[in-house]
């Protein structure tokens, strides 16, 4: 489902930058 | 008793799971906006965001993690976000982080659109999460095992993701004998949670797709 698409691109961008604070 | 390793092992984990904070901003909307049924389902879809962002943080910490290949590190943390949302929700209302929050994040799960068909399971879990009086090494050790789980869809090498599972099951297993002596089957009845989390993946699913048919 579309939710899922929408989980994989913040996991994508997460691990790639760093929200770090 | 844990081996020093076993030792390092765990407050290595510990240490990365206390580095997980809700970015300031989401919390105080969490206590300042307005009470709409909108305005709580954005909150709660803003707070499940942010939870993703770190849980990725905290994953990129477990050992051996980032040795994995690339797409197999997005297959685990695709397969495990919401098991691991309901598991960081459980710890939340049990252990009642922040004060006084939790209250506030019930009221406004209880008022956002969602059918109470996918809210009563909901409670039910914390409540069965709260009688096992869990610690927080509990909680950290098993979001690393759920996050690190070797029999999610699309993943090639599953051996390497078994590998660096089982110490965690290891530790978990003494931590068990330590910390609940009086109930032999603590570690046996944590495992069994697990398997209720993963009903949580179809709910989830099916609950995003009612409320935007509602």
């Amino acid at each position: 489902p579309a939710s899922n698409l929408g989980l994989e691109d913040i996991i994508r961008k997460a691990l790639m930058g760093s929200f770090d604070d | 008793e844990l081996t020093p390793e076993e030792q390092h092992l765990l407050h290595y984990i510990m240490d990365s799971y206390n580095k997980q904070r809700f970015p300031p901003e989401v919390s105080k909307k969490l206590l300042q906006e307005a009470f709409t049924a909108e305005e709580n389902f954005l909150i709660l879809t803003e707070m499940a965001t942010s939870h993703v962002q770190v849980l990725v943080e905290f994953t990129k910490r477990l050992p051996g993690f980032q040795t994995l290949d690339h797409e197999d590190q997005i297959a685990l943390l695709k397969g495990s976000a919401v098991e691991a949302m309901f598991l960081r929700s459980a710890e939340i209302f049990n252990r009642k982080l922040p004060e006084g929050h939790a209250d506030l994040l019930e009221e406004r799960i209880r008022n956002s659109g969602i059918s109470d068909e996918y809210i009563t399971p909901m409670f039910q879990f914390y409540k069965s999460m709260a009688e096992l009086k869990m610690t927080q090494e509990e909680y950290a050790l098993l979001t690393a095992i759920v996050i690190l789980s070797p029999d999610r869809p699309y993943i090639q090498d599953r051996d390497s993701v078994e590998r660096l599972q089982e110490p965690l099951l290891g530790v978990l297993q003494k931590i068990c004998k330590l910390y609940h002596a009086e109930n032999p089957q603590h570690f046996a009845c944590l495992l069994g949670r697990l398997t209720e989390l993963r009903t949580f993946n179809h709910h989830h699913a099916d609950m995003l797709m009612s409320w935007r048919v509602n």
